[in-house]
C-alpha cells in the first residue's frame, strides 16, 4: 500500500457516497446514466470473483463495499427512484464497450483461464465504463454540480492510481501492463470533463458544456 | 521487470 493508491481508494468510495447521497436526498436520479451504472456493477462482479479464495482484510471489505453499493444504486435507480430516469437521453450504446472489452480480454489475459479472463474483461470495461455518462452531459448540455461533484471523484480515483503504479514500478521488481494502459486510457477519457469541472465548477458556475 | 498482473489491487 502507499499514498496514492490509499487516496486512490478513498476517492473511489467518495464518490459512491456523493452518488447515494444526492439519489436519496433529491429522491431522484435524474442526470445519472443508468447505463454506467450498470456497467459498473459488471466490472465489480467480473473482477470481484476472488473474494470466494482469497481474503485479504482491506481488499475484501472493499470489494464487498463497491459490489454491495453498485447493486443498492442499481437497486435505487430500477425501484424507489425509476420514475425520474429519463432513457430517452441514457442511449449510448453500450453493446460496443462490452463487446471490445470481452474480445480484449480473451486476446490478451495474463493467463487463458476463467477468472483472469473475466478479470481482463473487467479492467477493460472500466477504463470506458464512465461514457454513457459523459455522453448523457454531453446531450443535456449540463449537469447538476453534486453529479460533476461525483464524476470527479471517480476520475480521481483511477488518476491517482497511475502515481501509484509508478511507485510500483520504480519499488518492486513487478509490474501491470494491462491496468496501467487501461488506466491511462481511463483518465484520459475524463481529461475533457476535469478541465470543465476546474474552470467551471471549481470556480463558482455551473456546469455547462461550451 | 516481469510484467504480471498485479493481485492486491482494487
Amino acid at each position: 500500500m502507499n499514498i496514492f493508491r490509499l487516496a486512490g481508494d478513498l476517492f473511489h468510495l467518495i464518490s459512491i457516497f456523493i452518488l447515494i447521497h444526492k439519489m436519496t436526498t433529491s429522491k431522484s436520479c435524474s442526470g445519472i446514466s443508468f447505463k454506467s451504472q450498470a456497467l459498473y456493477l459488471l466490472v465489480y462482479v467480473t473482477r470481484y470473483l476472488d473474494l470466494f479464495w482469497t481474503f485479504a482484510l482491506y481488499n475484501s471489505t472493499m470489494k464487498i463495499i463497491f459490489i454491495g453499493s453498485s447493486a443498492y444504486v442499481l437497486h435505487l435507480m430500477t425501484g424507489p427512484f425509476k420514475p425520474t430516469h429519463d432513457p430517452n437521453i441514457d442511449t449510448f450504446k453500450v453493446r460496443y464497450l462490452i463487446g471490445g472489452a470481452a474480445i480484449l480480454a480473451l486476446l490478451f489475459p495474463y493467463k487463458w483461464t476463467p477468472a483472469e479472463v473475466l478479470w481482463t474483461f473487467s479492467i477493460w470495461l472500466e477504463s470506458v465504463a464512465i461514457l454513457p455518462q459523459l455522453f448523457m452531459v454531453q446531450r443535456t448540455g449540463a449537469a447538476e454540480t453534486i453529479t460533476t461533484h461525483y464524476i470527479f471523484a471517480l476520475g480521481a480515483y483511477r488518476a491517482l492510481y497511475i502515481p501509484n503504479w509508478i511507485y510500483r514500478y520504480l519499488t518492486s521488481t513487478f509490474w501491470d501492463p494491462l491496468s496501467i494502459i487501461a488506466g491511462v486510457i481511463q483518465t484520459v477519457l475524463y481529461s475533457d470533463f476535469f478541465y470543465i469541472y476546474y474552470t467551471k465548477v471549481l470556480q463558482g458556475r455551473k456546469f455547462e458544456l461550451p | 521487470k516481469e510484467a504480471v498482473k498485479l493481485h492486491d489491487e482494487l
